[in-house]
């Protein structure tokens, strides 16, 4: 269960003060990520904690269920050296999630290795 | 089955049940396999499961799993993409051929899957950066990953001593017919409709015949041999060739 994981992210996106509707953009975010946990929480207290937080957080600042997310980038686990993580995000996802765009400032290209398994 | 390692060992191997092909930081990748005649120690792959780990912002974790007869174009959960982080679209499944052929695109490491159902068996194919394959969590237990490391030696299949005994014929019947009506001969010469090359690939497949009788195990070797073609980044090394006593690769005949 990553609830704990979801709640340091929502803490960290949060952390400086902004404005309402970014607060509102931030809880939508927490809330995807604590339904992506639904599966493996189940029964953790935590976890049905952050659920009903985040329903009090919505209707104390009227946020709306739907609308732009963002995923908070603070504390996200460091990724191996080759796939460092770019600001710079486009419309098919941020750059860490394509593992040639992300190289390409790199000095020698990935080599790649094959592996098959058939017959009998 | 036959295993062409990461790095381009070629093996034949008995592997009963479900052993592990690949597990590292991003992916685990496991496979069943069964005998494909009773009483014989050759065995194919029935069941395939893979598992993309949830990454950064790229992707949750996705389940695939196909079994003979069943090459879903989708993961467990009925999705076919990476579930809805910014980055979903960096892994995503591609329908080929339905029932026959999948393709699974994992951008965000850089590694592209090819599964196939050829005749009741399945076949699997990857490539993968150098990077990816060598995260390993534990060291220490990575000597049964077969894509890594290739088949521990008690399940490896002589294919010398297989065919040695073919040609001589002991592996015929009382009634002087091969045991699963295929000549060493007739296997050559079907064999080498697909595979004009003598080389290892055109090897698995005499040696499939021989020992199923099943004729689709031409295609698997076939599409084994297509799936290099694609995956593979060096060209020099498509065709790999039996090692002779001394270790090193016999000339092509």
């Amino acid at each position: 269960c990553k609830i704990l994981k979801c709640n340091s992210e929502f803490w960290a996106s949060t952390s400086s003060s902004g404005p309402e509707e970014e607060f509102c953009t931030a809880l939508r975010a927490y809330n995807n990520c604590v339904r992506r946990t639904a599966r493996t929480c189940r029964g953790d207290l935590a976890y049905h904690s952050a659920q009903h937080g985040i329903e009090d957080l919505m209707s104390q600042n009227n946020c709306s269920k739907e609308g732009p997310t963002t995923q908070p980038r603070a504390r996200t686990p460091a990724p191996p050296p080759q796939l460092q993580p770019d600001s710079q995000e486009r419309s098919d996802g941020p750059e860490q999630c394509h593992y040639e765009r992300s190289l390409h400032r790199q000095s020698s290209p990935p080599n790649y290795t094959h592996c098959g398994f058939f017959g009998d | 089955p036959h295993l062409r390692t990461f790095s381009d060992d070629f093996q034949t191997c008995k592997v009963e049940g479900a052993w592990p092909l690949i597990h590292n930081k991003y992916l685990s990748v496991q496979v069943t396999n069964t005998p494909v005649v009773p009483g014989s120690s050759a065995t194919a792959t029935s069941k395939l499961t893979i598992i993309f780990k949830n990454f950064q912002e790229c992707v949750d974790q996705k389940m695939y799993h196909a079994e003979t007869d069943e090459l879903p174009a989708a993961f467990a959960d009925g999705s076919k993409n990476g579930g809805d982080r910014h980055g979903a679209n960096t892994l995503r499944i591609v329908e080929k051929v339905p029932g026959q052929q999948v393709e699974i695109h994992a951008r965000y490491i850089g590694t592209t899957i090819v599964v196939r159902q050829v005749g009741r068996y399945l076949t699997f194919a990857v490539r993968m950066p150098e990077e990816v394959v060598n995260s390993v969590e534990d060291r220490d237990n990575q000597d049964l990953y077969l894509c890594l490391h290739g088949c521990p030696a008690n399940q490896r299949i002589d294919f010398r001593t297989f065919r040695a005994r073919a040609v001589e014929g002991h592996g015929l019947s009382r009634t002087g017919s091969p045991p699963h009506g295929f000549t060493y001969k007739a296997a050559m010469a079907k064999c080498k409709e697909r595979l004009p090359v003598e080389d290892l690939y055109f090897q698995s497949c005499v040696f499939d015949l021989l020992s199923s009788g099943d004729v689709n195990f031409t295609m698997a070797a076939y599409y084994a041999f297509e799936d290099v073609k694609m995956l593979h980044s060096n060209k020099d090394k498509y065709h790999i060739y039996e090692k002779d006593a001394f270790g090193s690769n016999a000339a092509p005949r």
